[in-house]
């Protein structure tokens, strides 16, 4: 018999200082959140899955709520949930305008594709009943400020700033 | 990008992966989080990962299915977490952190980012960190 155990992250980069604060707290809500799912009989799946759910509408990190934008500021989001019994893969790529892209990953799961992409991506999930969320609802005054500053050259690169 | 991995008291496991991209990037950039054995990887048989940082560059490497790969070969989590993101950065250039639990429920964490934030509970402990050997 082995111990249940929910392992979280919050994404790795260079993190200032005033974030330290707020991403532990995220994350330790999001530990706690897929503990409880599975301490009250929930599968260890629908406890992965809530867990990254919590830090999706978390707008301090870059997930669901808070995603960093492209070069012309749109939230262009992607999901991987895999499970280890029969190793089945559910995926969604560039999806917008939805609030958990990990929930529309886990319905891709239980089709005979892994991987959606795009506005397919998106359609799937609405034709499903994950409700539509605007962008305004997606974009924060933070990954604007981010996309400002990388395009002004104040940071290096992209990849260096933005954790995850 | 964000992630969790979990096992369950039969074994069963699951690695789940969400994110944004990355800042600036091309509209229809497609990055590591959805490549199956790049953003996460799981296998029953072996553990589970989820991924995080320079994305082309886990993608390239294949971090998610290396950590597993040294599993497969007896390497401890930790150390396999550890040697998969220490190798990408080595060779591929850029940062990257993972969280890794193997089949018998051992944790790793490792990253080669300035930070990482992470958090586990662990019987009716919580265990956290953002810095380096925290």
């Amino acid at each position: 018999m082995i111990e249940p155990i929910i392992v979280v992250h919050g994404g790795a980069g260079n993190y200032t200082y005033a974030d330290i604060s707020r991403c532990l707290r995220g994350v330790r809500a999001a530990a706690i959140k897929g503990h409880q799912v599975v301490q009250s009989g929930g599968s260890i799946l629908d406890a992965t899955v809530a867990a990254v759910e919590v830090m999706e509408a978390d707008p301090e990190f870059n997930a669901g709520k808070g995603s960093v934008l492209t070069v012309d500021g749109k939230v262009q989001m992607e999901a991987l949930v895999m499970e280890g019994e029969h190793m089945k893969v559910g995926s969604v790529t560039g999806i917008t305008n939805v609030a958990h892209p990990i929930s529309v990953a886990k319905l891709v799961m239980d089709l005979p594709h892994s991987i959606l992409g795009f506005e397919s991506a998106t359609a799937f999930a609405h034709q499903n009943g994950i409700p539509f969320v605007p962008d305004e609802e997606l974009i924060t005054p933070a990954s604007l400020q981010a996309l400002e500053n990388f395009k002004n050259k104040k940071i290096s690169s992209a990849a260096t700033e933005i954790p995850g | 990008t964000v992630g969790a991995i979990g096992i369950d008291s039969n074994g069963h496991m699951v690695s789940c992966t969400s994110t944004g991209g990355m800042n600036g990037k091309l509209t229809g950039r497609v990055g590591d989080t959805p490549i199956p054995g790049s953003g996460g990887y799981c296998d029953d048989n072996i553990g589970t990962v989820s991924a995080t940082g320079n994305g082309e560059s886990i993608l390239r490497y294949n971090v998610s299915q290396r950590i597993l790969a040294y599993l497969e070969a007896g390497t401890g989590a930790q150390e396999a977490t550890r040697l998969a993101v220490e190798g990408m950065t080595k060779r591929v250039g850029g940062e990257a952190g993972a969280i890794t639990i193997a089949k018998n429920g051992d944790v790793g964490i490792a990253f080669t980012s300035k930070r990482m934030s992470w958090a586990y509970v662990k019987g009716s402990k919580l265990y956290y960190g953002i810095n380096p050997n925290e």
